[in-house]
């Protein structure tokens, strides 16, 4: 279903955006 | 006890769980009073993400009959919508402050509004699939009300070519939601009457056969006869009632099976 689709790439932008603003910081401690 | 209750609802929010309580942590932690990156391309990517859900939510609510979704998807849209432009916001705030209080906060809060609304998203569409099972449910309890008033072998062949296909489509349907259920008890409950129903059918078109039988020849037995299909035939019922029943629970109807 095209609306699994959606959700999926949603859900792995959201994913793939807290990872590079939660690592910056885990790497900046 | 599992947050989703599907496995195709879990695989695609859970990661996403996982990592809105990782940054959730790192900023209680206090680990995030650190310049934050540059955001604006993920965010970005999550912007073009949500607009193609939009329109894909939009379409199916314009083009669907059915009017709970029709009603609730617009809504279970707009807070993905929303969600999507306080990450836009976080990345702006934090480009003119990478150490922003303010932007960190949108950053959260937008994540979460994500899950929340994307899993409010699939919720509106899970449930939409659902009814339309039920729905097949319902119109196989229907044929099975005719079974009553079938008293010759032509209605009788007519009353099993009514029913195969939709008992046949029902089971499978039933079948491919059970796998798809992170729910034990409702797994367990939803095979076993779709086992019931499977060993049941042929059974209760053998009884109407017998009845018919009955009627044909010198008439003696045919109340049993019919009490015995009417057996089979309230059986049946019962067990696409349960089907129908537990197909609508949730993980979070959870209290009613204490």
């Amino acid at each position: 279903e095209l609306i699994l689709d959606a959700a999926k790439s949603i859900a792995s932008a959201t994913a793939a955006l807290i990872k590079a603003a939660s690592e910056a910081q885990r790497e900046l401690v | 006890m599992p947050v989703f209750h599907t496995k195709t609802i879990e695989s695609i929010l859970e990661p996403v769980a996982q990592q809105v309580s990782r940054l959730v942590i790192i900023h209680e932690e206090g680990e995030a009073g650190h310049e934050m990156p540059d955001l604006e391309r993920p965010v970005f990517a999550v912007s073009k993400a949500v607009t193609n859900l939009v329109k894909v939510g939009r379409e199916m609510s314009t083009s669907t009959d059915d009017l709970i979704l029709k009603q609730d998807m617009p809504q279970a849209l707009n807070k993905v919508d929303e969600a999507a432009r306080l990450l836009v916001e976080a990345a702006k705030l934090s480009k003119i402050d990478p150490l922003s209080k303010p932007a960190r906060m949108k950053l959260i809060e937008g994540s979460r509004w994500i899950l929340q609304g994307t899993s409010n998203v699939l919720l509106v569409f899970d449930e939409s699939e659902v009814r339309k099972i039920v729905q097949d449910c319902k119109k196989t309890l229907d044929y099975l009300s005719v079974a009553e008033v079938v008293e010759n072998m032509e209605d009788l062949v007519q009353f099993v070519r009514d029913l195969s296909p939709i008992l046949s489509r029902v089971t499978v349907e039933v079948c491919k939601r059970t796998e798809d259920l992170t729910h034990q008890i409702h797994r367990e409950v939803l095979n076993r009457c779709v086992e019931q129903v499977k060993t049941l059918a042929p059974i209760l078109i053998c009884s109407m056969k017998i009845f018919i039988q009955i009627l044909s020849q010198d008439g003696k037995g045919v109340e049993e006869a019919a009490e015995n299909r009417n057996y089979l035939c309230g059986r049946m019922s019962e067990e696409l009632n349960e089907i129908i029943r537990v197909l609508q629970l949730t993980t979070y109807d959870e209290d009613e099976w204490d």
